[in-house]
């Protein structure tokens, strides 16, 4: 933020500079500053640093959704739906969670259910061999529906703990992939009913505008109950989680930040918002 | 969409009566606000519409008596110019093999586009050799070698346990005994931030020296978008552009970025995950779509 501790309209701007590149969109940019400008004036606050404060911390409340609960449940076996459209870090991400959850004592199961891209059974298999964690999978090009409901009863079968399903990657704009989403995530609620099911939306902090609409149709679709932001290590700063929280309500549970199984962190709103401005 | 704000913005305007250079500035407004949420970067918006406001105050926008119609036709011409000129072509090398590589950020589309570029060559009379050269990523060798095998065009790997600039190297060897005129080697993705694959990637291009470096570019991308392809720009020899999954709603403004801040052209298009999914890039179609 510019030198100056004066609040003048270069500071103002700064600020919206920041959060456009920062890739929190330019309505909500604007909306932010413009909120925070008048608070400024109401509040008589005259020092660019408390300004910042300020804004910092109401966007840290905005990213804090209540109702935000952690993804494992100690009561019920847990299904995890990760989703998302194509390349964004689904597949490693089920990794780092089976990673994670498997450390924790929990009996993991993996299900294959992304028939369709080439080698991506592989892809899956090679982490459940390194995790030495069981794995569901059929043939490519099998019905990812089949790999799905066979999973449900492995789970029921070997009383295991939690079931993490991996999915093709498929853009918001393909109707019947996101019918054959949905019909997956109708073949859980009804086959397992009993379990506490998250479905993860994968967002990639690289993405744009374009991430909104993801959240937007992937909402639509299926019950997300969280969003998992990866690619944080490089140097974009995913800041359109600000009107995804804003518009779609969907709290981000976890980041990715690298491609190794430790490189998963629970989402802090504060830790997000120091590095957006950093 | 556009169009119609900016109509909107100089009826405003012409209802004072005569327009001033200020009034030209305010309904590129509404062009730098569309550019803006398309994902164009910051800097290049500020660059364009600076450009854009110096050729309407010049050609007489203010003097018009179709002031919006006028700007809007300048806008279009001036980002249909700056995607660049449609050269949707791999040029051969001055001795066989032409080697391409491909490099991006993770998850960009590489592998599956190396694939596609394959299946594009031999249509057109070429014999392509695909190389495997991602040692990293679990499986890598094996999709790309899947690709291959659907289309039954040969893939050259040499496993995991080899640095990419020894697959490159032998896969150029094995080209030249097989015939085969085109070599288009698959890398890992990897951040323009990590010194060590950045540096993996220099020695590959000092080693083999290849005719064509292009950068996979996600249509998705965001304001990051310029940082990224700048920093390869400057440590690669880049050639060209290409953007990858175009088949969604995205406005695509990461490939205007893209293409100012390398200077390279984007030669083609992936819009979609099947290997027959690649197009040649149509400037005025990217232009159009940029501007919603
Ligand atoms: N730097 C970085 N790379 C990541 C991260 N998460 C995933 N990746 C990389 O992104 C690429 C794509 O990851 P995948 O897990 O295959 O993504 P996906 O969503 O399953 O892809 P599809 O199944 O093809 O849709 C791989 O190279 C991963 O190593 C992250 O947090 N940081
Ligand atoms: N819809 C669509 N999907 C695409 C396109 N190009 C690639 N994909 C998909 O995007 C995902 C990532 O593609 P990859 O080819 O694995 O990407 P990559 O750059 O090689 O990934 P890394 O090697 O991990 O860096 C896969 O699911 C592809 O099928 C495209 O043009 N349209
Ligand atoms: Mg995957
Ligand atoms: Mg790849």
């Amino acid at each position: 933020i510019s030198g100056s501790s004066g609040l003048d309209a270069d500071f103002f701007a700064e600020m919206e500079e920041i959060l456009i590149m920062a890739d929190v969109g330019v309505e909500t940019s604007l909306a932010l500053v413009d909120n925070i400008r008048r608070e400024a004036q109401v509040g008589k606050i005259h020092s660019g640093e408390e300004v910042l404060d300020l804004l910092k911390k109401q966007i840290a409340k905005s990213l804090t959704i209540e109702k935000s609960q952690p993804v494992e449940r100690t009561d019920k076996p847990t299904i995890l739906l990760v989703v998302g459209v194509n390349g964004v870090g689904k597949t490693t991400t089920i990794a780092k969670l089976a990673n994670k959850f498997n450390k924790e004592g929990k009996r993991v199961l993996l299900a294959a259910a992304d028939t369709f891209r080439a080698a991506a059974i592989d892809q899956l298999n090679t982490w459940a061999q390194r995790l030495n964690l069981d794995i569901i999978s059929h043939q490519p090009g099998a019905d990812p529906a089949a790999v799905v409901f066979d999973a449900l009863q492995a789970l029921r079968a070997r009383r295991l703990d939690m079931l993490i399903v991996d999915t093709a990657g498929r853009l918001h704009t393909k109707v019947n992939l996101m019918a054959e989403l949905e019909k997956i995530q109708r073949i859980i609620t009804r086959e397992y009913p009993e379990a506490s099911l998250e479905t993860l939306l994968v967002l990639d902090a690289t993405t744009g505008q374009n991430a909104l609409a993801q959240a937007r149709v992937f909402q639509q679709t299926l019950n997300l109950s969280g969003i998992v932001l990866t690619k944080l290590d490089g140097t974009a700063k995913g800041g359109i989680i600000i009107p995804i929280s804003r518009e779609v309500g969907v709290p981000v549970k976890y980041i990715g930040i690298g491609e190794g199984l430790e490189d998963l962190h629970r989402f802090s709103p504060t830790a997000f918002v120091t590095a957006l401005f950093a | 969409g556009l169009t119609a704000k900016i109509q909107a913005a100089m009826k405003k305007l012409r209802g004072k009566g005569k327009l001033s250079e200020a009034d030209v500035k305010s309904a590129l407004r509404e062009v730098r606000l569309a550019l803006l949420e398309a994902d164009v970067s910051y800097k290049v918006v500020r660059d364009f519409i600076t450009q854009v406001q110096e050729r309407a105050i010049g050609q007489g926008v203010m003097q018009s008596l179709t002031p919006g119609q006028q700007v809007i036709k300048i806008v279009h011409e001036e980002l249909t110019n700056l995607m660049g000129g449609a050269a949707s072509k791999l040029e051969p090398a001055p001795q066989p093999p032409t080697v391409v590589v491909l490099v991006g950020l993770q998850g960009s589309g590489k592998t599956t586009t190396c694939a596609k570029l394959a299946r594009h060559l031999r249509q057109n009379g070429r014999s392509p050799l695909l190389v495997a050269a991602d040692v990293y990523r679990p499986a890598a060798i094996k999709q790309l070698q899947v690709l291959g095998q659907e289309m039954q065009i040969p893939v050259f790997a040499m496993g995991e346990k080899h640095n990419p600039v020894d697959i490159a190297q032998g896969a150029i060897e094995h080209a030249l005994s097989q015939g085969k005129d085109y070599v288009l080697i698959d890398t890992a993705g990897r951040l323009h931030v990590d010194e060590g694959l950045m540096e993996e990637l220099i020695r590959l291009e000092n080693n083999i020296k290849p005719q064509h470096i292009l950068l996979v570019v996600d249509a998705m991308a965001g304001q990051d978008a310029i940082t990224v392809a700048k920093a390869f720009r400057e440590k690669l020899t880049l050639s060209g552009l290409i953007l990858t999954k175009l088949d969604g709603d995205t406005r695509g403004g990461a490939a205007l970025s893209a293409r100012a801040v390398t200077g390279c052209p984007i030669k083609f298009v992936g819009v979609g995950e099947k290997l027959d999914a690649l197009e040649p890039f149509h400037p005025e179609r990217m232009a159009s779509r940029i501007l919603g």
